[in-house]
């Protein structure tokens, strides 16, 4: 394994997953994940981004992965 | 795309700092 949580792998494979060069929106992940709530999106996503795993793109809600490319 | 010039270079800059924390979390496993 990853090392992930199930919450965390799933975040980020969406934003790997996404092609566009600004990245993924908070909204985005948040439509694609409905059965999560907002405040585990947002722990999952500031972990990743704490590890390296993704970043911020355009603002502090669009996130693309270190993976891609 | 329609990203400026100026998004790419901040989008590329986070990259390059969230690769670095990357690499400095693996060192210290």
């Amino acid at each position: 394994t990853n090392g992930l949580t199930l919450h965390q792998s799933q975040v980020l494979n969406l934003i790997k997953a996404y092609p566009k060069p600004e990245g993924l929106s908070f909204q985005e992940l948040r439509s694609q994940l409905p059965n999560l709530n907002a405040s585990v999106i947002k722990q999952a996503v500031d972990f990743l981004s704490n590890e390296g795993h993704i970043y911020s793109t355009v603002d502090d809600e669009h996130f693309k992965s270190t993976d891609a490319e | 795309s329609a990203l400026t010039e100026e998004q790419k270079k901040k989008i590329e800059e986070n990259r390059q700092k969230a690769l670095a924390r990357r690499a400095e979390k693996q060192a210290q496993r």
